[in-house]
């Protein structure tokens, strides 16, 4: 099992690599690559090692082969999502080109306001949220967004794993109970902003 | 120096308190917080412990009187911020009552659409980036949030920092270069999701 701050590592990887691409660069070395990331030469060589034979020492590894290799190991392919929620931070999710950049896809979104429902964003439609379980059997969604009011997460959570999907990212700041094989990620934005300064104030 | 996940647990359990004395319950027991938290009765303890002497064994922690521990260890006063780029999602965190909640005051905003300098959002100014170092000097803001386009980014960390704000919340998904005293904590949205999807995959 690879640790999961290397999935988060390669992601970055995948982005430095496209940048280099873009800019014609063929080759580059794990020194290279550190001094972009602000990583040791050493942890870079021994997180690519986890991908198998790749590059040659000294000379560095081909950018366009390194990229695919590290695709294939994180990203088989795209990752489907609905989102649940369209209000203020719901649909800047739904606004946001990055996404789809790194083969994110929302393929429904769900609110229970009528003034909603049937409105298209980026290309998205948005269901009434009496709809989802029928709705989100017809698509291949994996990943469920909760992006509503904390006293209607939990309610949420549940329409997401009677619907049959097996992970959610939950966007409220309370957490959700589900059954044991549903994965969840919390993103509490409040959390992150209190911590960074409570390690400011106890540097 | 108290561990990062303890600062994030404690917010949590500062939620959780809230609530209880919302309901109106006065004691509470680390067997319930732990069962409330899903964590284990002994983690419980432990963190409580880094706060002094607090509770009586077997009969439990006053719920008043352990929120107001938790709020002088943690968050000593109200955190204030100043925000670069009012798009998707920097208007998303400008109207979320919840900030304000957890006691994080958004004092200012900087845009460069000269659209949407001038303008009030729930109560906060938008002015323009080219003042962002004379409004902050009048502030006293401790934190800078970039939710620019990613090629913004560093232009604008760099506006930051000369404006002598020493944290910075980023949401832009390429990293930012600053000076050593200065604390950067990355959000990237994408990365929370496929990371995710990795997980659920290679279970
Ligand atoms: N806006 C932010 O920057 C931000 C930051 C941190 C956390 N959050 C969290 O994200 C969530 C959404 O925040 P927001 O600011 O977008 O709120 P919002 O009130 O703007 O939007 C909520 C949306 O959910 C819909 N909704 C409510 N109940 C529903 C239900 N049962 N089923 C389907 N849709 C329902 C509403 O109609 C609305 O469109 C909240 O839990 C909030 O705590 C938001
Ligand atoms: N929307 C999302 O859900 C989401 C998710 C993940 C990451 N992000 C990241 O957050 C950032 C903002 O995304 P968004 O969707 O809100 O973009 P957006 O294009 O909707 O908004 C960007 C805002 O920044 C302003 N701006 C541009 N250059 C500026 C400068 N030099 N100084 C001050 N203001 C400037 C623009 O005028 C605009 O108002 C991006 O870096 C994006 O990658 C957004």
């Amino acid at each position: 099992r690879v640790a999961k701050k290397t999935i988060t590592r390669s992601l970055l990887y995948i982005r430095i690599l496209e940048k280099l691409i873009e800019s014609g660069t063929h080759i580059v070395s794990s020194k290279q690559l550190a001094d972009m990331m602000g990583l040791s030469d050493v942890k870079i060589r021994k997180d690519i090692s986890n991908f198998g034979k790749v590059g040659r020492p000294r000379i560095g590894y081909k950018t366009f082969e390194l990229k695919k290799i590290l695709e294939d190991f994180v990203l088989q392919n795209i990752v489907h999502a609905v989102l649940f929620g369209v209000g203020n931070l719901g649909s800047a999710i739904l606004k946001y080109p990055g996404f789809h950049q790194d083969r994110i896809k929302i393929v429904a979104a769900f609110d229970k306001d009528k003034s909603k429902v049937g409105k298209k964003i980026n290309g998205v439609s948005v269901y009434s949220v009496k709809n989802a379980v029928k709705i989100i059997s017809k698509t291949h969604a994996e990943i469920g967004i909760i992006a509503v009011p904390e006293k209607h997460s939990q309610n949420i959570a549940d329409v997401i794993v009677s619907s049959g999907v097996k992970g959610i990212v939950n966007f409220s700041p309370i957490s959700i109970s589900v059954p044991e094989k549903v994965f969840v990620r919390d993103i509490d934005l409040s959390i992150e902003f209190l911590s960074l300064m409570y390690e400011m104030r106890h540097k």
